[in-house]
């Protein structure tokens, strides 16, 4: 474990609690993809399938059950408790094509053709561009409340930490995963768009719009 | 013998 790493996990954790916290406390999920929701729980299920089965450590146990637990929480609150406040017409993405993507990145790019090694490469794909649903979202809308911006924002520091992270176990662990890794930069080129407008506006106090 | 592959990140 390394702080940018601790960092990035954190950063993921801190993102959970907004997005709950902004729902719950303004009973309403507006302003949020219930796509890119589901996106997510379909990767943590994928990624972590063995968190019953093979033991890393206690952080990594509590971390994905906490993971897994809580997208499938703001799914059911989205769809069950807060369906009325959803905005169905502007959450438009159209997700099969992502998934259909990241089945045939994970069926060429894998460490090995066994089916945990082929969920764990789909998942790794699949969270790669799960964000794109909501950023086409907020696209469409062209402002935002600072609070949904803020989860993105802290979602996207997650993957964005671990690229260091990855460049210190590379250096000090001899440790190094490319499709972890490579699939990772994507992500964080994703999001870069995003931090710019996000550093333009919201750091400097203004409300988040589009130009 | 096979290397088994782990995952210890999130």
């Amino acid at each position: 474990m390394n702080l940018f790493r601790l960092g990035g996990d954190l950063a993921h954790l801190v993102s959970i609690f907004i997005l709950l916290q902004k729902i719950t406390a303004n009973k309403s999920a507006a302003g949020i993809s219930i796509k890119t929701q589901i996106l997510y729980s379909i990767v943590y299920v994928t990624r972590y399938i063995d968190v019953f089965t093979k033991w890393i450590s206690l952080y990594t146990f509590v971390m994905k059950l906490i993971f897994i637990a809580s997208s499938f929480y703001t799914v059911w609150l989205m769809h069950n408790t807060y369906k009325s406040t959803q905005n169905p017409q502007i959450d438009t993405f159209k997700i099969r094509y992502l998934i259909g993507g990241s089945i045939i990145m994970a069926a060429i790019f894998n460490h090995k053709l066994t089916f945990n090694e082929l969920v764990w490469s789909f998942s790794i794909w699949l969270e790669s561009v799960a964000i794109l649903p909501q950023l086409f979202m907020l696209q469409r809308t062209g402002e935002a409340e600072n609070i949904t911006v803020h989860y993105i924002f802290a979602l996207g520091i997650y993957r964005a930490l671990y690229i260091p992270n990855w460049v210190y176990r590379w250096i000090f662990d001899q440790y190094f995963d490319y499709i972890a890794t490579v699939a990772g930069i994507i992500q964080t080129l994703i999001y870069s768009d995003f931090f710019y407008v996000y550093y333009q506006r919201v750091m400097k106090g203004k409300k988040f719009e589009l130009p | 013998d096979e290397v088994e592959i782990i995952h210890d990140e999130l």
